[in-house]
């Protein structure tokens, strides 16, 4: 799965998300990937999210929609995202992460899975990493 | 006047050792791509689509080429897009054989009055915009056919030893 959520200089906010499941699934499963507020939403009063991991759980979840809740109440987007993943783990036994941008620029990434590609750029500036 | 910021992601799994390197990579390239559409004036859309379409054309990553196989060997991809300041979001579901499918979740959204289309209905309407399927093969790494034939003689292999009452399925064997 890939995904990416931006927030431009009037903070409009959108999110992508991609995926082609996984390995062995039923022909016709479908993810979380495409499902508003479980494999991404976005919603200029609050930021933007794309989530990633165990699709079932993450639907049961409803996870983008979860952060981005968690993230109208105030909270930095890393909080959001970890109380996220901490509600999906504890109620659904799932794993997986997310990145979020909000509407005023804090930016965030978390995963409880062993590693996650991510990338931002922020100020003209790239950041990174795997762990 | 918010700093703007891109975020990208490659996947949350067990990504092993050999693939690091090319997955960091890979999500650089398209944070970095994504920056650029957007200092050069593109909108939030236009590069949340830019950069996720950077990504799908990386075989490295699960998503457009290089997506993982389903049971039957067939390529089946799901996408969705979402603009924040108008709340429009489209996607599909199972579509096959579609080198960018986050193209066709933005036509889903920008052209129909509906949120998702899925399966052969989804490849109709892409086919409508000039987005036809292309052979599977091009999308199918030598990693996906590996993971799927490993996958199928661990399955094949765990359920033999319990075919007679069939547990395996029923203990959720791990």
């Amino acid at each position: 799965t890939v995904g990416c959520a931006v927030v431009d200089q009037k903070g409009q906010t959108a999110c992508a998300t991609s995926t082609g499941g996984i390995t062995a699934k039923m022909p016709g499963r479908v993810g979380d990937s495409p499902i508003i507020g479980a494999g991404g939403y976005a919603d200029d009063e609050v930021g933007a999210v794309s989530t990633t991991g165990c699709g079932e759980a993450i639907m049961k979840a409803c996870l983008a929609r979860h952060v981005a809740t968690v993230m109208g109440t105030g909270q930095d987007a890393v909080s959001a995202i970890k109380n996220g993943l901490n509600h999906m783990e504890s109620r659904i036994n799932g794993f997986g992460g997310a990145i979020a941008v909000s509407c005023k620029g804090d930016v965030g990434m978390h995963f409880s899975t062993p590693r996650m590609p991510w990338a931002y750029v922020r100020l003209g500036k790239l950041h990174y990493g795997i762990h | 006047m918010v700093e703007p910021v891109v975020i990208v992601h490659g996947g949350a799994w067990a990504v092993p050792e050999r693939l690091w390197s090319d997955s960091v990579d890979g999500v650089k390239t398209a944070a970095l791509h994504g920056y650029e559409i957007l200092r050069k004036g593109g909108s939030a859309v236009d590069v949340a689509e830019a950069a996720v379409i950077s990504l799908e054309d990386n075989p490295v990553f699960d998503a457009g080429t290089g997506s993982v196989l389903t049971f039957d060997e067939q390529v089946e991809m799901d996408a969705i897009i979402m603009n924040g300041t108008t709340m429009e979001a489209g996607a599909v579901a199972a579509i096959r054989n579609i080198p960018n499918p986050v193209k066709v979740a933005r036509l889903v959204m920008e052209k129909t009055p509906h949120v998702m289309l899925a399966g052969e209905g989804a490849n109709k309407f892409a086919a409508q915009y000039g987005i036809n399927e292309v052979d599977k093969d091009l999308l199918i790494t030598p990693y996906a056919k590996e993971e799927l034939a490993e996958y199928k003689k661990y399955t094949n292999a765990v359920y033999c030893l319990f075919n007679k009452t069939d547990n395996a399925k029923q203990m959720g064997h791990d």
